[in-house]
């Protein structure tokens, strides 16, 4: 474990907390995309499908547990809340995200390590994490006013992954040197995804603006 | 092709 690391997953986890803080607390899920919550629920279901097999740290299976846990509580909320499911709008939910799981899964199929079940599905969930956030970017363009939870939530789901980037390349140069290929591309196509989700939330903080993304 | 790194990030 490095600081990069830690720091990816606190941020991560952070932003699942203020996306459950902002669902509970307002009672609203306006401007949150079920379809970006829905993949992730199947991204950690096929990543962490080790958790019971493989034990490598307390904090490794607690933090699996909590990031499963926290994901079917933000669909639970937004499905089945008698009032928090008012507040979804599916129509500006648009985004046809079971497109994306049979590519992720076909070219999981092709490019892993092992062809085995279990490292076929971890690749997967990779490869379907690094797309997942789309149909949420796709939202936050189409929707006219982003809050500012929903803003800093994107945010911090972004900058997680950027961490991670930093964490491989410490891991790389001053740690183990072992190429790690199939999580890199992933990392870097989803951090590269937010690029201009990024550029629009500074740009906004720094104007003291509210936040707004071109259509 | 030696074993691939552990699978110890999350």
């Amino acid at each position: 474990m490095n600081l990069f690391r830690l720091a990816g997953d606190m941020t991560h986890l952070f932003s699942i907390i203020v996306l459950l803080l902002k669902i509970h607390a307002t009672k609203s899920c306006s401007g949150i995309s079920l379809k970006t919550q829905e993949l992730y629920v199947i991204v950690f279901l096929t990543r962490y499908l080790d958790l019971f097999t493989r034990f490598v740290s307390l904090y490794n299976t607690v933090m699996k547990i909590v990031f499963i846990g926290t994901s079917f509580a933000i669909v639970w909320y937004m499905r089945y809340h008698k009032v928090v499911k008012q507040t979804y709008n599916k129509d500006e939910d648009t985004f046809k995200h079971y497109f994306l799981l049979l590519p992720c899964f076909v070219l999981a199929l092709l490019l892993h390590n092992e062809f085995t079940t279990m490292d076929v599905l971890w690749t997967f969930s990779l490869y379907l994490e690094a797309v997942a956030i789309l149909p949420q970017l796709v939202l936050l363009q189409q929707s006219r006013n982003i809050d500012n939870l929903t803003g800093n939530y994107v945010f911090f789901l972004g900058a997680y992954r950027g961490l991670y980037v930093l964490n491989w390349i410490y891991r790389y140069f001053l740690q183990d040197h072992r190429a790690r290929w199939i999580p890199w591309i992933s990392g870097l196509v989803q951090t590269a995804l937010y690029a201009d989700f990024f550029y629009y939330y500074i740009l906004s903080w720094k104007k003291h603006e509210k936040l707004k993304l071109p259509a | 092709q030696s074993a691939q790194p552990a699978k110890d990030e999350l």
